[in-house]
């Protein structure tokens, strides 16, 4: 027997802005997300290798706040958070703050793996990953004119980071 | 954010979670994805769980531990319960979001207290979904 769950967000949703179009978008996203980590365990692969299959393509597609995705910080910067957990011995793997890493769910278990620590941040995260060969990905990879759109409205209407996220993911 | 939780064949339970924060966050801001037990949590003893949602009510409830935790106390039948419990307590503190979580029976599960959710699972025995919002019909046939 295996089992997956997903999620790309939750938060307040408005039907009346989400068109049949956008919505099938985005559920074709979350079927390419759950298929890749189906497969996985379809074949005997772990729990661990299932949840970064899944989860790669939602940092990889610009619809959900992770990775590629991400949104806007105040200063016009993406900044990228992940964890990721072994129930078998509870080994842990997180880093925040990071802006040059594509993947930060392959960093944050490259911490659990490849360190005696469990949580990095910024640019210390940064070198770790430097060190352990992963890319150096540009800020421009991250930077969607729609994400920069809500910051920007954000901004002139003085709301808060609440007010404009109509959802968190 | 995104997240996914498993069991494999094995019985082995893993969570991952990856953000990008909230819109104009400054100083530094940091939620709950990346904070093992706020965001994050697995054990193969109790469950594994990954949260998206309002992460500074996320990290005061230490969510995704404190459903593991009374998981492990309460056993499983209760689990569906326990979620809700911990999520109302988060509502309760005036946050909201959602969690997905996966048993060591591999029961996968949803919570949350929100209008919508963007979520999926699938499992051995057939099921594979998509959905969006609350209460909404599914996207794809659960068998």
């Amino acid at each position: 027997r295996w089992s997956l769950a997903i999620h790309g967000g939750a938060g307040t949703l408005d039907p009346a802005q989400m068109t049949p179009e956008r919505r099938a978008e985005y559920e074709a996203a979350l079927q390419a997300a759950l298929d890749a980590g189906r497969a996985v365990l379809a074949a005997g692969g772990s729990a661990m290798e299932a949840v970064q299959a899944a989860i790669l393509p939602m940092e990889d597609s610009p619809l959900f706040n992770a990775g590629r995705g991400a949104v806007f910080t105040w200063d016009e910067t993406n900044e990228l958070d992940a964890s990721i957990m072994d129930g078998r011995d509870r080994s842990a793997g997180a880093v925040a703050g990071v802006k040059t890493v594509k993947n930060p769910i392959l960093l944050a278990d490259r911490v659990r793996t490849d360190s005696e620590h469990v949580f990095m941040i910024g640019s210390g995260a940064e070198s770790f990953a430097v060190s352990k060969g992963f890319e150096v990905t540009p800020p421009e990879y991250f930077a969607s004119e729609a994400r920069l759109k809500s910051l920007e409205r954000m901004k002139a209407d003085k709301l808060s980071a609440i007010d404009v996220d109509t959802k968190f993911g | 954010t995104v997240g996914a939780v498993a069991m494999d064949t094995q019985g082995n339970l893993a969570a991952g979670t990856s953000t990008g924060g909230m819109t104009g966050k400054r100083w530094g801001r940091v939620g709950d994805a990346p904070m093992i037990g706020a965001g994050t949590y697995a054990d193969n003893r109790a469950c594994a769980v990954s949260a998206t949602g309002w992460g500074e009510y996320f990290i005061r409830v230490g969510v995704a531990h404190e459903i593991c935790a009374r998981l492990r106390m309460a056993g499983e039948p209760g689990a569906q319960a326990i979620a809700d419990s911990v999520m109302a307590d988060v509502e309760a503190l005036g946050g909201d979001g959602g969690v997905i979580l996966i048993t060591p029976a591999g029961e996968a599960l949803y919570s949350f207290n929100t209008t919508g959710m963007y979520r999926g699972r699938a499992t051995s025995e057939g099921v594979n979904e998509v959905a969006i919002f609350g209460g909404e019909e599914r996207a794809s046939a659960t068998p």
